[in-house]
């Protein structure tokens, strides 16, 4: 199947995301 | 036996669930596998990118953690041991990192593990940053270590990754030894 791939700055652009608790 | 965990609404899914692990280390004392594994404190398992910037925004950087001590991400599952069925036929990468480097090293390896940019199939069964006195030392486990095509990707992609100096020296060293001589490193 597909993998799920995130780069740096992706996951870094996802730390101050709302639903972060 | 923990209930799986998954990502929450609306949450960005990893491709793998993994678990922190965290190993207060007592200079001195021998590390047998059974004091080992009653030392080891689970921390918690994320399955989405949220979940895992909410752990990670609440724990200690590599680089604040004082005395001896052992960080682990590890896929959910795979027990930070070399005797666990995924690791026993492993071995890891180890570099070596001179104090002051750990914390930032540390985030760059698990933000490319978490992310897949690894390439190696289902072959990464975690990472560890070891805090000691003199040094740093963060090491990639695989689960084959025989599979020469793979264990040189994860050096390639750690050197990368990682960013460090040309001269940075890495080493590779299979489980199987390290459970001969009762030594990490």
């Amino acid at each position: 199947g597909t993998r799920i791939i995130y780069e740096r700055h992706e996951l870094l652009q996802l730390r101050n995301s709302p639903l972060t608790r | 036996e923990r209930e799986p965990v998954t990502p929450g609404p609306g949450e960005h899914a990893l491709q793998f669930a993994y678990t922190f692990w965290f190993t207060p280390r007592f200079p001195g004392r021998q590390a047998s596998s059974l004091n080992f594994e009653q030392n080891i404190k689970y921390v918690g398992t994320v399955a989405s990118v949220e979940q895992f910037w909410a752990y990670y925004s609440h724990m200690g950087r590599p680089g604040d953690l004082t005395g001896h001590s052992d960080l682990h991400l590890f896929k959910d599952g795979v027990k930070p041991m070399w005797e666990d069925p995924a690791n026993k036929e492993g071995g890891k990468w180890i570099v070596r990192l001179r104090k002051g480097l750990a914390s930032r090293a540390w985030e760059n390896l698990i933000l490319a593990m978490l992310g897949e940019q690894f390439m190696v199939g289902e072959e990464i069964c975690g990472a560890v940053v070891s805090v000691r006195f003199q040094e740093d030392i963060i090491s990639v486990w695989n689960k084959t270590a025989s599979d020469q095509a793979t264990t040189s990707r994860i050096r390639d992609t750690l050197k990368r990754v990682l960013n460090l100096p040309p001269n940075t020296i890495m080493e590779y060293k299979m489980h199987l030894d390290s459970l001969k001589d009762n030594s990490s490193f």
